[in-house]
């Protein structure tokens, strides 16, 4: 899994 | 979006609107505290710091969540510390906020996954809003009671961080997409609920009111 570049969650 | 997130975001809204209900409808904050709901505010605003820095055409959904909550928690503080101040129960959410604010501040800058300022302020948002509940449940220890509104609006607060995990778990699997920081945070958030989910299973479900010690 890679760790996310952008938070795309609110 | 999965079935998890959708349902944690809609939780949350319905957190939101249940407190803003129960405020302007009996016109009073009692039972609430007005600490938790000012860390709510700066959660979102130093999470959602990017609508302010570059304008945003209101075209998907998401911009507008982030204004709603930005809008209703802001919204919320206005009528706990102005409209219905006479109301507030100052003397019993009498837990230092401060002690809540500094670590996070001082964890968000030692773990992070990129030293630059949009990302401390969103990780100081996602330690502060773990430990944002803190002073609510502590206010309510103090009362030894919860009004069942106040309880409905605590079970939907805690289910939209718990739906997350279900969120997150579904994400490592299909999407192998994995935060951390959100993770961790995500989880102290929500087993810090649990004595809370245990009274409202147990109690106000059964049409009890909670009543502390248990």
């Amino acid at each position: 899994p890679h760790a996310s570049k952008k938070h795309d969650e609110l | 979006m999965n079935i998890f997130r959708l349902f944690g975001d809609l939780s949350h809204l319905a957190a939101i609107a249940i407190l803003l209900l129960k405020i302007w409808k009996t016109r009073s904050c009692a039972g609430v505290s007005g600490k938790t709901q000012l860390l709510f505010a700066v959660c979102f605003i130093t999470r959602y710091i990017d609508l302010f820095l570059h304008f945003v055409s209101l075209y998907n959904t998401e911009k507008v969540m982030k204004l709603i909550y930005i809008s209703a928690s802001v919204f919320t503080c206005y009528l706990i510390f102005f409209k219905f101040k006479a109301t507030y129960d100052g003397n019993h959410d009498s837990m230092r906020a401060e002690f809540l604010i500094v670590p996070a501040a001082g964890l968000a800058c030692l773990i992070n996954t990129k030293f630059d300022a949009i990302e401390i302020l969103w990780t100081f948002s996602i330690y502060l809003e773990a430990v944002a509940i803190l002073p609510q449940l502590f206010l309510i220890s103090k009362t030894g009671e919860a009004e069942t509104i106040t309880s409905h609006y605590l079970f939907a607060q805690g289910s939209y961080r718990a739906l997350y995990i279900l969120n997150w778990i579904y994400r490592y699997h299909y999407e192998s997409h994995v935060d951390t920081i959100a993770i961790v945070a995500g989880v102290v958030q929500t087993i810090l609920y649990c004595d809370f989910f245990y009274l409202y299973i147990t109690k106000v479900v059964k049409g009890q009111k909670i009543v502390l010690p248990a």
